[in-house]
């Protein structure tokens, strides 16, 4: 086990590296006061390999140093620009540096003398740009339903406005997305989805009015500084699930990130500081475990996280002993003792969802009063498939009337007498909107059991002067549980072996291991509950995790359902189709991964012999997966092997075909006018023709009038087109091809018979007009040529024979 | 009081049963551009429609409306800006 100690830590080359507290806390002088054992999971293997993260927001710099080796061209889309790069719009004021900040903290790569470290720093980034332009509810489904078998954790660090008077969240494709995200991503195991709490600490804002960071689908991550004080953003709220750390006050060290333009910042702060860190910490769990649910991930977290040092008035131990509380949620997260339970875990057993029959009753909400409702939750005890004994998420749908919003103060006690603040005075809140049917959201009852009263409670406190004779009213409330019916950590779990030091159980009869102990008999198999009438799972009354049915019309009890089955929600194995290995239904658009000799079709997913058009074999995944925008065939993501119509490849891209005397400036996405001088051309300017326009000649890559110094006009048949071609090289200028086809010659070098041959004094004795001629005449005639100085000079008469 | 205007874009959500083919055929009809799939959301189309204006704060009409009486047309909503802060 790793142990604190500044021998044993590790040393990485980049710059910031001493800097980064948050990763390491081995630094006497800061007086460290507890860090979320990064080091701890890195030194047990775990770095994030073969997970990816992507980042909801204004883009990625994909080239970032600290980026580019861990980019994934499949995490990432441009759902502004509608194309497949993420890269931010780049302005003076830099304002789409957000999600690049965010991405650096996640995976920015290590030892590579470069800035910074991410806390997952093996695991694949990529960035969705959709916060540069109007962002409407087509917008965030876009994004949070891109590639969700290939995207393991969606990290985003946005949402309405934390002005303190907001009430929004997602409307129904983005809900939609989330749904179809945590029950078909990840192959079923269901996507990850991180969320920044929210910045609205000085607007008085309450993150229960956020709908995104308030939804059972979202893991909400607030902020503690270095010294565990609340910053001066935070909001708080009962639906925070953990807490990681950013900036504080001046005096407090800062977070180091990667920045756009190639840089390295500490001024990254806020929540979206911390939401992208604890997707790296979940990165790392899912490293250590990729079989973890979306659920699971919680429960992880929730087990984990610590209260350690960090300052809140209102920490509170739960009837199932979890410390929790309104800033923080369960604590800090502990990066190293998540990836301990993540090897060890086993899935939580289904999520059961008890919808309690709505309280219509209408009930009058006064100033300075406090309306009480009681609700008797029976946990859906009557309907198996509903049945919550333990919770984990609790929903509370509230609709009302009131004449200031703001004023309202809302809370919700748990039958073990767990109290949560749903909501508190919001100053800045005029709204005379009031709630319909929102849906409040509290981790705080987390292990707890379901069944008893439970206490809403609302209280008005006009902040000025209103007209009270129009009260508010409580219209109708109704409780959604979730949790399961069995204790979730039942037969499946080997328990944590060194016990949280902060967790405290409030009373040993709480215990849900020893409530869980009570509800099984002897010898029946650890797959049945309600007892059993034999040995093995084939002889249970009821079933702890699936019934699986065989032709014979016998049944067993399975841990989980086999290869071809899948779970229809009721706990029972039902065949898939029949190509399909794995699946999600019955239906032959339902597979999730295919027999042998079939290949998964991402879009359709439909087990197919062959890929369609306009997809390529994914290999690693058996998948056929759809190529780059324009082309037709393809052998991987961007590489085009076929075009579509209209367009034409080059490399392995497919571009637009323009017209003849036009070329496709993928710039200004338009074809324009070559070169007078081409009849066709690839680009702009005289030497990228391709083909030369009448009267003119190709020479090299452009085109000419006449051929210049050093080249001849070549045809090299009848009809043919006539190209100025290089003459060669011995020749200055030349009639034709090769070197008996000057014409004329370098200086120094003397034309014979066409070509060019290396110059000496020495010129021909037949060119009777030289008077050097006449001499060598002589020389020969008196035999002087065997003299080698004469022989030299007269080399031409002294070599021809009589 | 508080007042809420809503800011109405030239992009529609449909869902239309059929298929892609099906979508592209009803997206011309009625003058509208089939951006794709919305993610991974089945049947679920973005449309495009670039005579009508950028941002409104009047929902769009005009015959191009008449789309949602199409049978396979399941649902359409003009989408709206959503005003998103980054934390």
């Amino acid at each position: 086990d790793f142990k604190p100690g500044a021998a044993q830590y590790p040393y990485f080359n980049d710059p910031k590296w001493p800097s980064m507290w948050y990763i390491h806390c081995n630094d006497d002088t800061h007086h460290c006061q507890s860090d979320m054992n990064i080091v701890g999971a890195w030194r047990r293997g775990y770095t994030g390999r073969n997970v990816v993260v992507t980042i909801l927001d204004d883009g990625i710099e994909r080239n970032h140093p600290d980026l580019q080796q861990n980019y994934d061209q499949m995490a990432s889309f441009d759902v502004n620009g509608n194309d497949w790069d993420p890269m931010p719009r780049y302005d003076a004021s830099n304002e789409n540096k957000h999600g690049t900040r965010c991405a650096g903290e996640v995976a920015a790569v290590a030892n590579n003398s470069h800035c910074t470290i991410g806390v997952a720093y093996n695991a694949k980034i990529g960035g969705v740009r959709m916060l540069d332009g109007d962002v409407t509810d087509m917008v965030e489904a876009k994004s949070l339903s891109l590639h969700p078998q290939h995207i393991d954790i969606y990290s985003a660090s946005w949402g309405p406005d934390d002005d303190g008077k907001t009430v929004d969240g997602p409307a129904s494709l983005a809900r939609q997305a989330f749904e179809n995200g945590i029950r078909m991503g990840r192959r079923g195991l269901g996507s990850i989805y991180v969320w920044a709490s929210g910045n609205g600490g000085r607007s008085r804002d309450h993150c229960s009015c956020d709908g995104y960071t308030n939804s059972i689908y979202t893991i909400s991550i607030s902020s503690t500084a270095e010294s565990g004080k609340k910053p001066w953003y935070l909001e708080e709220c009962a639906s925070t699930l953990a807490t990681t750390y950013s900036s504080g006050e001046s005096y407090d060290r800062k977070i180091i990130t990667t920045d756009l333009r190639q840089r390295c910042t500490d001024s990254h702060t806020g929540t979206s500081a911390s939401a992208p860190m604890a997707a790296g910490i979940i990165a790392l769990a899912l490293e250590a475990n990729p079989n973890l649910s979306w659920r699971d991930v919680q429960h992880i977290i929730v087990r984990t996280s610590r209260s350690g040092h960090l300052n809140a008035p209102d920490w509170k131990t739960n009837a199932a002993g979890y410390r929790v509380s309104h800033l923080y949620g369960f604590g800090l997260m502990d990066a190293e003792a998540m990836v301990k339970e993540a090897e060890r875990w086993k899935s939580v057993p289904p999520q059961h969802i008890c919808v309690e029959s709505p309280d219509k009753q209408s009930r009058t909400i006064r100033p300075e009063h406090v309306v009480r409702a009681v609700y008797k939750a029976t946990g859906c005890s009557e309907n198996l498939n509903h049945h919550v004994l333990y919770l984990e998420h609790i929903v509370v749908r509230v609709t009302i009337a009131h004449p200031r919003r703001g004023d309202l103060a809302i809370y919700l006690t748990s039958p073990s007498g767990t109290k949560s603040e749903l909501l508190s005075n919001r100053l800045f809140d005029h709204s005379m909107e009031g709630f319909k049917s929102w849906e409040f959201m509290t981790t705080h009852s987390w292990g707890e059991k379901a069944v008893g009263d439970w206490v809403l409670e609302i209280h008005d406190s006009p902040s000025q002067l209103r007209n009270f004779k129009t009260p508010g009213k409580l219209k109708e409330f109704s409780l959604v549980l979730y949790g399961t019916s069995v204790h979730p950590y039942s037969s499946s779990y080997t328990p944590f072996d060194t016990p949280k030091v902060d967790r405290v159980r409030s009373s040993p009869v709480d215990e849900p291991s020893e409530g869980f102990q009570d509800e099984f008999t002897g010898s029946c198999d650890p797959e049945c509950i309600n007892g059993c009438d034999g040995l093995g799972p084939q002889h249970c009354i009821d079933c702890l995790h699936f019934f699986l049915k065989f032709k014979n019309n016998t049944r067993t009890c399975v841990p989980e359902c086999p290869r071809g089955f899948y779970d229809d929600e009721k706990r029972r194995c039902k065949k898939c189709w029949s190509i399909c290995e794995n699946c999600v239904g019955s239906r032959s658009d339902q597979c999730i991964s295919c027999k042998n000799g079939y290949h998964l079709n991402e879009e359709t997913n439909v087990c197919v012999t062959n890929c369609p058009e306009s997809f390529y074999l994914d290999k690693n995944g058996n998948t056929c997966r759809r190529c780059s925008e324009n082309c037709r065939r393809c052998n991987g993501f961007q590489f085009c092997t076929d075009c579509k119509p209209g367009m034409s490849l080059q490399g392995t891209k497919c571009v637009f075909s323009c017209a003849d005397g036009s070329y496709y400036n993928s710039q200004k996405r338009g074809c324009e006018r070559c070169h007078f001088s081409c009849a066709t051309c690839a680009g702009q300017g005289q030497e990228s023709c391709t083909r030369c326009a009448p009267s003119f000649y190709m020479e090299d890559w452009r085109c000419v009038l006449s051929c210049s110094v050093g080249y001849f006009l070549d045809q090299p048949y009848e009809n043919a087109e006539k190209t100025c071609r290089r003459c060669d090289p011995s020749c200055s200028t030349c009639i034709g091809h090769g070197e008996r086809n000057c014409s004329t010659c370098p200086s120094g070098y003397n034309l014979e018979d066409g070509a060019c041959v290396l110059g000496t004094v020495c010129k021909d004795a037949t060119e009777e007009s030289w008077a050097e001629g006449s001499f060598c005449v002589l020389v020969k005639k008196n035999s002087l040529c065997q003299r080698k100085v004469l022989q030299q000079l007269c080399c031409r008469t002294c070599s021809l024979k009589g | 009081p508080f007042s809420r205007t809503l800011t109405y874009t030239n992009h529609w959500a449909v869902r239309i049963n059929g298929g892609v083919e099906e979508a592209d055929t009803i997206a011309s009809k009625y003058g509208y551009n089939n951006l794709g799939q919305i993610g991974s959301l089945k049947d679920y189309y973005h449309f495009y429609h670039s005579r009508t204006m950028k941002r409104s704060t009047i929902s769009s009409r005009g015959s191009h409306s008449f789309i949602s009486m199409e049978p396979k047309v399941e649902w359409i909503q003009q989408q709206v800006v959503k005003r998103r802060i980054k934390r």
